[in-house]
């Protein structure tokens, strides 16, 4: 069970971005997926509503991630239903 | 849709809402289950060409040409990566892997928003006419972000995510979840950074009703839409043995039962199952209800599914009963067997019958399409409820607009029910839900947004707020609208301000505007953090000013709810104090003429309203006048609520506010 996999959306500070990165968000969110896990997949990088990504994670990696700098928020991802 | 555009004031009249050039052209962005392109109703005859900024692609899949769009359609997009990484691989026999809509609510959705014109439309004959979308001449954006196993929050973000990009200017979601807090909620959070991007944000309010506290979608830059019904019915009559007759609703278009009655019987004794009464799959017994018409109630099964059970149990007809909850709510259902729905009422006197007659028999008569039907619209029972369970100083939900019994395109992947046995294929469809009359507002607000690119998407939403109608017609305050779930006057938390009524928004003379700075001040109100602030506001640069008195009161809202706490009042009042005073304070913009408005407001018993002034003068379109308004009341018990309503009036304009107070 704790190598179960969720889907998790991460939300970025985007001005926390090392500099070393540039403009490229996308690099900074996949080398932040890979310092908390090795086979986390990562589903979508987002730049428009939110800054950050959604994916695959154990909830210890979860946990390390929330505690990674520049990261704000790890939500679980939520099924939602039409109305 | 046929009938809501005359339900609503809008049919013909497209003098009413001049599109002003090219930054009249909007998008409505729908993210739903996708879309049946063919459709007549994404023709784009008349349509000019496509917006030169408009970045929105038509993405090729399993059955989804990109060919398929044109200057309607002029975006399909679809994201399951979060579905499949969740739920496993689809099952691409009964899934497409591309925009087509296999469902058919994200054709429904979309058309009724902006669909083209289409003469000729029906279902099965039924609510024929010209079907047509709120905003006709507007463009449509797809974005399918649900499939059969449900819409996955990561999937919904990449679909707001592309579709505020591409340049949609309202998105349109008819979907929800459960209350979850602004910080962790996808959509709240999607829908703050589209707001910031000037983009309209309109959602269905959900169908939880009518338990109070059982809203969706509830924050305050969201445009939150409650259900109402329309002026038409389809009437069908439920004759019986004794002579009674009952009136209930069906869309049944086969053939029609024999004149001579029928054996009726009650699913609860004909069948092995305590809950027999449901019509669930497996819990009929056939040889008690081979030929006979079966009462079935409501609850726990799609209404649908239970007519399958009966005519797959042999039964000739079926009569469903709605639920004490449900009570005289009548929504139709395109039954493939002779079928009429009726009212917990109606319900309960056929079953007292059937109990008590040693051979009961009934027959029903379907009589097709009414309209002009009165008190209309009345609440539906379904449409969930306030108060707002989040933040009980926001008053939602905000509007209600046409939710039942809506006739709209259809997918040509399934049948009017839904259900995989139903091998009928259609071009429309009637379905009700607060998914039906979110896109309406969706729709509308596209048209208020081209007759005025200058308003924020806050001004739009408070300019079909403050110009709802909350009462019938020429009846004044004595007729409030009606709630379908206990046949008494609805409340503004069934409500919220109203009833949408497009002709008057478009020229509301004053706004209540909202900008994103408006909103950070109400998360510092909420004693947000700076994290949970940058996590909804996707920037660390809104911060809450250390020492400054935010109150959730000052949020700039079309509509007004005070929540005062017993506890508190007792206690202030055991101190000496004479009563409790909550003060709002609010700013207008004027959209209109100069013109000097006057204050009227009125309020429960024991409450007192004091505004300040009580008199604005506004000499040019733009300018910006703030008043208070301050409520007070001795304690109440808790539970107790009340209402009012509070109106500025230049003697051409009324913008009229709800007031909802409550005691916890």
């Amino acid at each position: 069970a704790a190598e179960e996999r969720a889907t998790y959306i991460v939300h970025m500070a985007k001005s926390a971005m090392p500099a070393e990165y540039g403009d490229d968000h996308g690099e900074w969110y996949g080398a932040s997926l890979r310092s908390v896990s090795g086979a986390g997949k990562m589903l979508y990088a987002y730049d428009t509503v939110l800054h950050g990504f959604s994916a695959r994670l154990t909830a210890r990696e979860a946990r390390d991630m929330a505690a990674m700098d520049g990261v704000l928020a790890v939500n679980p991802e939520a099924r939602y239903e039409l109305h | 849709t046929t009938r809501t555009p005359e339900f609503l004031g809008i049919a013909g009249n497209d003098g009413l809402f001049p599109q002003s050039g090219t930054a009249g052209d909007v998008v409505v962005g729908v993210l739903d289950t996708g879309v049946w392109p063919e459709s007549r109703s994404y023709d784009d005859a008349g349509l000019g060409e496509v917006p030169s900024w408009w970045k929105g692609e038509c993405m090729a899949g399993t059955g989804f040409n990109s060919s398929a769009c044109n200057r309607k359609l002029v975006g399909a997009r679809f994201f399951n990566r979060g579905y499949e990484a969740a739920m496993g691989p689809m099952d691409t026999t009964r899934e497409s892997r591309s925009p087509r809509d296999d469902d058919g609510h994200g054709t429904h959705t979309s058309s009724t928003a902006a669909g083209a014109a289409v003469s000729g439309a029906s279902l099965l004959g039924f609510a024929s006419g010209t079907a047509r979308g709120m905003a006709p001449r507007a463009r449509v954006a797809v974005y399918k972000v649900c499939w059969l196993g449900g819409c996955f929050s990561s999937d919904i973000l990449a679909g707001m995510d592309a579709a505020v990009a591409d340049g949609c200017g309202v998105l349109s979601l008819s979907l929800g979840g459960g209350a979850a807090d602004y910080a962790r909620d996808s959509v709240a959070i999607g829908a703050f950074a589209a707001m910031e991007q000037n983009v309209l944000v309109s959602c269905s309010a959900g169908n939880a009703g009518p338990g109070t506290s059982t809203l969706s979608n509830v924050a305050p830059w969201i445009t939150t839409v409650g259900a109402g019904t329309l002026d038409r019915d389809f009437p069908a009559y439920v004759s019986l043995g004794n002579g009674k007759n009952y009136t209930g609703v069906s869309l049944y278009a086969g053939k029609a039962l024999p004149s001579t009655p029928l054996p009726i019987v009650y699913a609860a004794n004909a069948s092995n199952s305590t809950a027999g009464n449901l019509c669930m799959p497996g819990t009929l017994t056939p040889e008690k209800v081979a030929g006979k018409i079966v009462v079935c109630d409501r609850g726990v099964s799609a209404r649908v599914q239970k007519g399958f059970v009966v005519r797959d149990a042999g039964g000739a007809g079926m009569v469903l009963s709605n639920t004490a909850t449900n009570g005289e709510e009548l929504v139709a259902d395109a039954h493939l067997l002779p079928a009429a729905g009726v009212g917990a009422k109606e319900g309960a006197a056929i079953k007292a019958y059937v109990a008590s007659d040693p051979s009961p028999t009934a027959t029903i008569v379907v009589a097709g399409t009414q309209v002009d039907v009165r008190p209309s619209p009345v609440v539906a029972a379904f449409s969930s409820r306030g108060p707002n369970m989040l933040t009980p100083e926001i008053l939602k939900p905000d509007i209600i607009a046409p939710g039942v019994n809506i006739l709209a395109a259809w997918t040509g992947k399934a049948g009017p029910t839904g259900i995989a046995a139903d091998t009928r294929r259609v071009a429309f469809n009637i379905i009700s839900g607060t998914s039906m009359s979110c896109p309406h507002v969706s729709g509308l607000a596209a048209l208020l947004r081209s007759a005025h690119p200058e308003w924020s998407p806050a001004a739009v939403r408070s300019a079909l707020m403050t110009t709802a109608y909350s009462t019938y017609a020429g009846a004044g305050d004595a007729n409030p609208l009606l709630d379908a779930a206990t046949g008494a006057p609805a409340t503004p938390f069934d409500y919220g301000a109203g009833h949408v009524d497009p002709a008057s928004a478009v020229d509301p003379g004053l706004v209540y505007d909202l900008g994103t700075a408006d909103y950070v001040d109400f998360l510092c109100a909420l004693n947000y953090t700076s994290t949970m602030i940058a996590a909804v506001a996707r920037s660390k640069s809104y911060g809450c000013t250390e020492g400054k008195a935010y109150s959730v009161y000052n949020l700039n809202y079309p509509s007004f709810a005070v929540a005062y706490s017993t506890a508190s009042s007792q206690a202030a009042e055991s101190s000496g104090a004479a009563a409790t005073t909550v003060t709002h304070r609010r700013t207008l913009t004027n959209v209109g003429a100069a013109g000097t408005y006057k204050v009227s407001a009125a309020a429960m018993p024991g409450v007192a309203v004091a505004v300040e002034p009580t008199e604005l003068a506004f000499t040019s379109a733009g300018e910006k006048k703030s008043y208070t308004v301050s409520f007070t009341a001795k304690s109440q018990p808790s539970g107790t609520a009340g209402f009012g309503r509070l109106v500025w009036s230049d003697g051409k304009h009324s913008v009229a506010s709800p007031i909802a107070f409550t005691w916890t």
